[in-house]
């Protein structure tokens, strides 16, 4: 539903951070903030946290986001791909 | 694991095998396990005797509930939890059954474990089943547990945490018994994480998945991954039914109970019934068990009155096979017979059931529903014996194992190899049933289980010690190994078996077939896959620069009008199309492999084809002479289908090999063309 949010995988070009971050890291949460601080459904600052932030086999981020909020950050400059977090079992 | 090791040749009476010996059982090599955690006291995981951590180590044990650093040593080197993905998905954690540390509160990730690397355990057993030493297959390797799965399962989110904190802290191997469905490479987390890993020259271990015997079923097949399906080993637990015509069907189980049922002296007949015949009828005028919920035994389908005190069959599916037995004995019966049904064919499992039962083949099980239908007053009863050893034919493609071809490249073989995942025996938890149900009040130090999540365990181990015994292998190259010098037939010289029917199984169901330690070890010629060729096979599969780049962290470009093909990558299986109804003249395909000879000594090796029904294999050079360790060469093969009329709109795989060998080692890829 409209506002429900749900976690998606974020993947980042990092060679494309703007150099006025001093790391990729603020980058994300700078992008991350742009994109929830305008959105009028944001419920709590929590929602402005990554769930996790990867650095080694992967570069990007994981985070809570709206469905809108997914569409538009898969607009934003270095950011390639945004996957929805899918459940896996246990073979 | 007790016997499995002996199975793949592991433990040598004689003489100590030589891939233990040279790898020093991986005593240098760290695998991580992405898994449910690990329960740390078990024995499986000492560390006596153990030397000293590697010095590239730079994981940690995370402290958290009921888990402190304390925790660790030698053996377990690193243990982490990933959480804030499960916890975005669920809301909370339910305290009870999930604690938030690396401890393992379910049991697989501790089995699996254990399975991959434990230390040697003596008198080990499941109530009394599968005794003996226990031991993984890389004794001395070191384990760090990264918990990513919990009581409902396992988030991508925290999946990829789990493979990137794993190679930041060094580890060599991952084993992830994990899956979903198969989608594109660029949409699976875990193949953008086994990528990542595999460029820092980890090797990807992964299970292939328990869709059987259905085609096109297997999971995890990003090329860089190691896809390993199940099979049995030469063992059962057989336990018998025996109808009231006199009729005697062998079934599977590890029951042990004290039961007269279990008792074969006390051997007596019940009453039989169906649990699709005693469906409850309209309960407080509203509710009805549909005939479907009651032949598979579901919580409250079964009618008590009907039930009572009798054997029920139940069919397979819907619920855990060991609830049944409890929904059975909740309704008053007094046993259970779980059947399969269509397509399981005859692949049995062994289950620690919590009243008399059984499992039977899908053939037995209409056997039973035949004799009850056609008796006023069907009665059975049930005798169960102990552990068989030295069962033939061994080793027999799981039912439940996953089958090829891949639905993201036919190009690339999966399942790569088969290893043992049927009835194994490994550590477990305190604090977790054996059955995983929370009425079973049993606890044990092992457990018997059964799936893709058990063989993968064995491919991790056996990657460690080939890491150890050569330290500068790539993990193509450990993959080649494994998959060059596996069997596809057995010690009496026939083909492996399906379970299934018991029909000859294909490649599509064992890819190259069974692994084999002592000749992995040492299989003269490899074929090895750098991140670059991976990005040209993803150019030629089609994949576009924005595709490749969220996979590689890589520009993603493919250069120019690239020539590559997909069947070019240089895999140790070799995957072709041929499409018959564009085909006017005969086709060509064309394939180009390099392999590296790693033997000590100067070798020549020749080539000898079986060709796949329909088409002519050459190959050019036939003969190749190497004079020192590393040195490449390459060689093409031309696959040439006959001319001939298209009979059917249905695609139909063929399969030959192409071997190269020294006269002491012979190096096999599969030879799959599609029409």
């Amino acid at each position: 539903t409209l506002g429900e949010k749900q976690s998606y995988i974020i993947r980042v070009q990092n060679d494309l951070k703007p150099s006025v971050f001093s790391d990729v890291e603020h980058w994300y949460s700078s992008t991350l903030s742009s994109l929830i601080r305008y959105n009028p459904l944001k419920s709590t600052d929590q929602d402005e946290e990554f769930l996790h932030v990867y650095k080694t086999v992967f570069h990007g981020f994981s985070a809570k986001l709206t469905a809108q909020e997914a569409q538009q950050l898969a607009t934003f400059d270095g950011v390639l791909s945004v996957l929805p977090d899918r459940l896996r079992q246990l073979h | 694991t007790t016997r499995s090791p002996h199975f793949m040749g592991l433990d040598s009476a004689s003489t100590m095998s030589n891939l233990v010996t040279e790898s020093d059982s991986g005593s240098n090599v760290v695998i991580g396990v992405l898994d449910t955690g690990i329960w740390p006291e078990r024995p499986s995981f000492h560390d006596q005797g153990m030397g000293p951590i590697p010095s590239f180590w730079k994981g940690e044990c995370t402290v958290g509930e009921n888990f402190t650093k304390a925790n660790c040593n030698k053996k377990i080197i690193g243990a982490r939890y990933f959480t804030s993905g499960y916890l975005a998905k669920m809301g909370s954690m339910n305290s009870s059954t999930d604690i938030k540390s690396a401890r393992d509160t379910e049991g697989h990730g501790t089995h699996t474990a254990s399975t991959a690397a434990g230390r040697a355990v003596g008198d080990a057993s499941f109530l009394g089943f599968a005794k003996g030493v226990a031991v993984g297959i890389a004794p001395k390797a070191r384990i760090a547990a990264y918990k990513v799965c919990w009581k409902r399962g396992c988030m991508d989110s925290d999946i990829l945490a789990g493979f990137d904190k794993a190679v930041e802290d060094g580890v060599n191997i991952i084993s992830i018994s994990i899956g979903g469905s198969a989608v594109p490479y660029n949409l699976d987390p875990i193949a953008i994480g086994s990528f990542g890993a595999m460029e820092k020259g980890v090797f990807i271990s992964a299970s292939a998945g328990n869709e059987g015997p259905r085609s096109m079923s297997v999971t995890n097949v990003a090329p860089w991954i190691t896809t390993v399906g199940a099979s049995t080993i030469d063992r059962k637990f057989p336990a018998d039914l025996v109808l009231g015509n006199g009729k005697r069907i062998t079934g599977s189980s590890i029951y042990r109970g004290d039961d007269p049922l279990h008792d074969i002296n006390n051997f007596q007949h019940l009453p039989l019934i169906y649990g699709g015949n005693a469906s409850v009828g309209l309960r407080n005028g509203a509710r009805h068990s549909s005939s479907f919920s009651s032949a598979t035994c579901m919580p409250d389908s079964l009618d008590k009155e009907r039930v009572r005190g009798k054997i029920v069959v139940c069919d397979r599916g819907g619920t855990p096979r060991v609830s049944k037995g409890e929904i059975v004995k909740d309704a008053g019966g007094v046993g259970v017979v779980v059947a399969n049904i269509f397509p399981m064919g005859e692949g049995l499992v062994a289950d620690a059931h919590l009243i008399p039962g059984l499992g039977v083949t899908e053939s037995a099980g209409n056997l039973i529903r035949d004799y009850i239908n056609s008796n006023a007053n069907p009665t059975a009863t049930m005798t169960f014996s102990e552990t068989q050893v030295g069962v033939k034919p061994a080793p027999v493609v799981a039912s439940f194992s996953s089958r090829g071809p891949s639905a993201e490249s036919i190009f690339v073989l999966k399942p790569d190899v088969i290893a043992p995942g049927v009835n194994i025996l490994a550590a477990w938890p305190d604090g977790v049933a054996p059955t995983e149900l929370s009425s079973d009040q049993r606890r044990t130090q092992f457990n018997i289980a059964s799936g893709t999540s058990m063989s993968c365990p064995h491919v991790s181990g056996l990657a460690a010690l080939l890491k150890g015994a050569h330290p500068y292998w790539s993990p193509a190259m450990i993959r080649s190994a494994l998959m060059t010098t596996a069997y596809t037939q057995d010690q009496q010289g026939n083909p492996l078996l399906d379970e299934t029917s018991y029909n000859i199984s294909t490649t599509m169901d064992m890819g190259a077939g069974h692994v084999d330690p002592e000749k992995a070890v040492d299989p003269g010629l490899v074929y090895d896959i750098t991140a670059d060729d991976y990005l040209n096979f993803l150019c030629a599969s089609n994949y576009s620069g924005r595709d490749i780049k969220q996979i590689t962290k890589r520009s993603g470009k493919c250069r120019g009008k690239h020539d590559h093909k997909p069947w070019n990558l240089n895999y140790p299986a070799i995957s072709v199309a041929i499409y018959t109804t564009q085909l006017q003249e005969p086709a060509i395909v064309q394939v180009t492999r390099t392999v590296t000879h790693v033997g000590e000594t100067p070798s020549t090796y020749t080539v000898s084809v079986t060709n796949p029904k329909g088409v002519n294999v050459t190959v050019t050079p036939s003969s190749m002479n190497f004079r020192e360790k590393g040195e490449k060469q390459s060689y093409v093969v031309r696959i040439k289908a006959e001319k001939k009329a298209v009979t059917s709109l249905n695609s139909v795989i063929e399969v030959g090999k192409l071997s190269w060998s020294n006269g002491k080692q012979h190096v096999v890829s599969p030879l799959v063309v599609v029409w």
